[in-house]
């Protein structure tokens, strides 16, 4: 053990123990958590040489390799509550990324959030079973954030009882969604819904792209990876052209939305459902800011009391470098930072849970405010994270830019976030849009919750700042 | 009636209430501003695109409301004395390098007096002084394992450069003593000068 880490250890003002349980939410989370970790290390299967020194193509195999064992071994030592899932994986890729990724996090739940129960028993066993191996195709490639604004579509043809998708355009192929140029079977396709002549907004669909079989690409399906990336080696991110590709009319996801056999439509309830699978994805993403922070500051912090540098005073010995107030204020608000993220990635959590309940009991009334606040932090904590990150590369002078140091697979695995599931400055003017409206109603005396509260100070005149 | 704002730099329900009313500012000055350009505009749509940036600020000032807020109330649920002592300095740092960073937010609004802002950034300095020695047990407690971290210089027994050195040794162009482009390009090149 190197000494000056020794010596900071020794004087701490608390026990670092009773602070992780309070970071996992008790002392039986931080065990079992601890338990997982150790089915993941010491397991001589994810053993492997280190993905920095392989090329882009072996480190997708190694990624496939890896992911596949993630399934087979979790389902051996019987691990099945999502959180414990999230734990298994996030040991096991590191701070990568993995190819089968959007199947547990988006392919699924977008299955059991928006299919019926006659849906969910078809497809959720060949999807247990990966039989099914899926993704999510929402973003074209002349089309991001803007989804109103998506080309894919999908006509519904009463005669066979079928829809018909088609890329229209370049810029209607669907482009990015992980693991959908070489490693799916199957997508979820948002695409504009025409039934009866009428467009009827954006619905997902669930499109088979390869021979569950062969895995070759069906008739009329082009599918591709979209070639290497700013990070990401480990994800097939993907391309999809769709040109008249039949699917029964069960394939689409119809737990809200309904076409019939003869075409009539049924609208969902509310607009913002088709986008439920986002809502949760940027939920989670600010507990994904908090982790990535959190790792950064771990990396940069140690390594600033390791490393010697200069003279504080003539002729004494170099000092550690965070004994330079610079080092400290570079590093130290970053800390905390990371502490306060940690603690909006649990509540963001808890809120959509609690939300989602009350959707799922048909009380959509705080839909909007899970959808503002999601975008709004989501956008929030992803910037800060991201330059974060980068401040802590660059505090580890010149060995921060080495692959070594961590920190730049760090960096690119997470900075992807201000981009993915919505754009961020996409994001913050959605939640805008949502706090000028809450504004308005406050203003007219009507009153706001949630986190909007305030505005109901601000409108009773109780919100009134005087100089100090 | 108005309510006087007192902010106290070293209380944190103080710096709370303090960025509640920045961000009730913010979207209230948006809200006007895109009111304002909607009377002037040719539409909703080119007014809405012409108050953007007020807009992002205000949702920007919202959300910094909210993880303040959500990181001071957390700290009521910790009960063990020496943990909340450190949580709450990490806590009133957060809060006031935010006020350092966006000064200009709370001077507009008159939430903070210049002397204030001096006092901020005096009271910044010493708890960067004061966390100092807890740093390392901070990250630790983040419990991150070496095999999650995978990095050389953040390995937990601090041992870095000899295991930088062994790193280094496995990339590829090492394999052989000498590269196979010395014998393809370099070579030639120096017969041929």
């Amino acid at each position: 053990m190197n000494p000056d880490i020794c010596k900071e250890r020794d004087s701490a003002t608390f026990q670092t123990e009773v602070l992780t349980h309070i970071l996992d939410g008790g002392a039986d989370k931080t065990a079992r958590r601890r338990e997982i970790e150790l089915l993941v290390i010491n397991d001589p299967d994810f053993q492997h040489e280190d993905l920095n020194f392989l090329s882009r193509s072996d480190r997708y195999d190694a990624a496939v390799k890896k992911s596949a064992m993630m399934i087979m071994k979790m389902r051996q030592h019987g691990i099945s509550d999502p959180e414990e899932i999230m734990c298994y994986k996030s040991v096991a890729k590191g701070n990568t990324t993995e190819p089968l990724g959007l199947h547990y996090v988006m392919f699924l739940p977008t299955l059991l959030n928006q299919a019926t129960p006659e849906q969910q028993e078809k497809w959720l066993p060949l999807s247990l079973s990966f039989q099914v191996l899926g993704t999510y195709a929402q973003t074209e490639m002349g089309h991001g954030t803007h989804i109103r604004g998506l080309e894919t579509t999908a006509t519904y043809d009463p005669s066979t009882q079928e829809f018909v998708l088609n890329s229209p355009t370049v810029t209607s192929i669907k482009w990015w969604p992980g693991g959908l140029g070489k490693t799916s079977n199957h997508a979820i396709v948002l695409a504009q819904l025409y039934t009866q002549g009428q467009c009827r907004g954006l619905h997902p669909f669930i499109v088979p792209i390869r021979a569950m079989g062969t895995h070759e690409p069906l008739p009329g399906v082009v599918v591709g990876d979209i070639g290497p990336k700013f990070g990401f080696d480990e994800v097939d991110n993907g391309f999809l052209k769709l040109e008249n590709v039949r699917i029964p009319r069960m394939n689409m996801l119809m737990k809200y939305s309904k076409v019939a056999p003869d075409g009539s439509y049924v609208k969902p309830p509310s607009d913002k459902l088709t986008y439920g699978t986002m809502v949760f994805i940027r939920s989670m993403i600010v507990s994904e800011s908090a982790r990535a922070l959190s790792k950064a500051c771990t990396i940069a912090i140690r390594y600033s009391v390791v490393r010697h540098q200069s003279e504080l005073r003539q002729g004494e010995p170099e000092p550690q470098i965070l004994d330079y107030q610079t080092q400290q204020y570079k590093l130290l608000p970053l800390l905390a930072t990371a502490y306060a993220f940690h603690c909006v990635g649990q509540y963001m959590t808890q809120t959509y849970h609690r939300i989602t309940g009350d959707i799922s009991q048909g009380d959509f009334s705080q839909l909007p405010e899970l959808h503002a606040l999601s975008a709004g932090l989501k956008a929030f904590t992803t910037w800060i994270a991201t330059a974060g990150i980068e401040v802590c590369r660059m505090a580890c002078g010149g060995h921060g830019y080495s692959c070594c140091s961590g920190l730049p697979d760090i960096y690119v695995t997470f900075t992807p976030t201000c981009t993915y599931e919505g754009e961020n400055t996409v994001m913050m003017l959605q939640t805008a849009r949502y706090l000028v409206k809450c504004y308005t109603q406050a203003s007219e005396g009507l009153q706001v919750g949630g986190t909007v509260s305030y505005l109901n100070e601000m409108s009773q005149g109780r919100l009134q700042p005087q100089p100090v | 009636s108005a309510r006087p704002t007192v902010v106290d730099i070293n209380d944190l329900s103080c710096l709370v209430e303090a960025y509640k009313q920045r961000a009730s500012r913010l979207v209230e000055l948006a809200a006007r501003s895109l009111q304002g350009e909607i009377q002037h505009s040719k539409s909703k749509e080119e007014a809405w695109n012409n108050t953007s940036i007020d807009l992002v600020r205000a949702s920007d000032a919202h959300c910094h409301y909210v993880v303040v807020k959500l990181f001071s109330a957390k700290l009521s649920e910790v009960g063990d004395t020496a943990v909340h002592s450190v949580l709450s300095s990490l806590a009133l740092l957060y809060a006031l390098h935010g006020i350092s960073q966006h000064s200009g937010d709370f001077l507009q609004a008159g939430l903070l007096s210049g002397p204030q802002i001096y006092q901020v950034s005096q009271r910044l300095k010493e708890l960067l002084s004061q966390l100092r020695p807890n740093a390392v047990a901070l990250v630790d407690a983040f419990d991150y394992r070496d095999e999650m971290l995978n990095s050389v210089l953040g390995r937990y027994d601090g041992n870095v450069y000899e295991n930088m050195f062994e790193w280094a040794r496995q990339s590829p162009l090492n394999r052989t003593q000498v590269h196979n482009s010395f014998h393809k390009y370099l070579k030639p090149l120096q017969s041929k000068l």
